[in-house]
């Protein structure tokens, strides 16, 4: 009803704005809420930036109708599960920038990798290539092994991509699925780290995974 | 449809936009920032029972007469949505999976009286 007056269905007096907006927004969360069949909103450990996870869903999109043409056989059965893992954290140095991408372990247990890739986005690459290493943790140490070293010649600014599926394939039988990647980057050529938590090029990780049957055992 | 404005008592549409932010809730909710949870509000007196929003036309004017006249068939006429669409949305479920959803009928675009 409008301001001071009553209300047509109920006659009571119209309640103040302020009230009127808390009940509808209380209103909007429920029917939300009713309408996905969830409980209470879920807990979102840490989310990535909105815009990183856009921009890759994006990529993972472009990607995925590429592959789909290039690999018409692919899994129709639902069984095929697409992972993504946006940068948690990065350090540079000098000449090093480290790059750890997490995985959940619900994921890591019941799944097999078919192919993963590594997105990175560079605004300014130089001429030479740089070096680009996949370490895994030492079984023996504390230390990282380097798992695989590549050479990666980037032409133009932009995003490039990178092969992983043997490193996370490997990371996937491990205890901690954490995927580092180092990076020797020449003096001349900018970081692939994001400037601030606004930018929208993070670097990340898309995995095509099939999920794992379920083991059966035939008795006669 | 008719949108409400300041003082508008006949029946419309009242537009109300919940921020995701002001709420707390842009965290899971990846797309869209906000839902616009329009309502229909005011009054439906006899003339405008039975007309999905004011249909300005020589059958609105000769139906209006034709209602005025009978008004002892009095009927009570409620303000509905009569045009509505689905908002999607792109979350997190529990288990930090991104769904995409289109919920149907959850945007009011117009309002009429029953």
């Amino acid at each position: 009803a409008a301001k001071g007056a009553w209300c047509p269905a109920c006659g009571a007096a119209a309640p103040a704005p302020g009230t009127q907006r808390d009940a509808l927004l209380a209103l909007a969360k429920q029917s939300i809420l009713a309408k996905l069949r969830l409980p209470a909103r879920p807990g979102v450990p840490q989310p990535p930036s909105r815009g990183a996870l856009l921009t890759a869903l994006r990529r993972m999109r472009a990607q995925r109708s590429d592959t789909a043409a290039a690999t018409p056989g692919m899994l129709r059965d639902g069984r095929l599960l697409t992972l993504l893992s946006v940068l948690c954290a990065g350090f540079s140095s000098s000449h090093r920038v480290h790059l750890h991408f997490r995985f959940s372990q619900e994921v890591t247990g019941s799944t097999e990798i078919l192919q993963a890739t590594l997105y990175l986005f560079w605004a300014a690459p130089g001429a030479q290539p740089i070096t680009v290493r996949l370490l895994q943790p030492d079984p023996a140490g504390s230390n990282m092994t380097v798992a695989s070293e590549t050479q990666l010649e980037v032409q133009r600014s932009g995003w490039t991509t990178l092969d992983v599926g043997a490193a996370v394939r490997s990371l996937f039988r491990q205890e901690t699925p954490r995927l580092t990647v180092e990076l020797e980057v020449p003096e001349d050529w900018g970081s692939p780290l994001p400037s601030d938590h606004s930018d929208s090029h993070w670097p990340f990780v898309v995995a095509q995974a099939q999920a794992r049957t379920p083991h059966r055992v035939h008795r006669r | 449809g008719v949108d409400c404005g300041a003082d508008s008592r006949m029946c419309c549409r009242q537009e109300f936009f919940v921020d995701f932010k002001e709420i707390g809730w842009e965290d899971w909710i990846i797309q869209p920032e906000g839902y616009h949870m329009n309502y229909c509000a005011g009054l439906c007196p006899l003339h405008m029972a039975g007309i999905p929003g004011l249909a300005a036309s020589f059958h609105t004017a000769v139906l209006n007469r034709i209602k005025v006249a009978s008004a002892a068939a009095a009927v009570d006429s409620c303000c509905v949505p009569t045009q509505r669409r689905p908002l999607s949305l792109l979350y997190y479920d529990r288990d930090s999976n991104i769904i995409k959803t289109d919920i149907p009928d959850m945007i009011v675009d117009s309002c009429g009286c029953t």
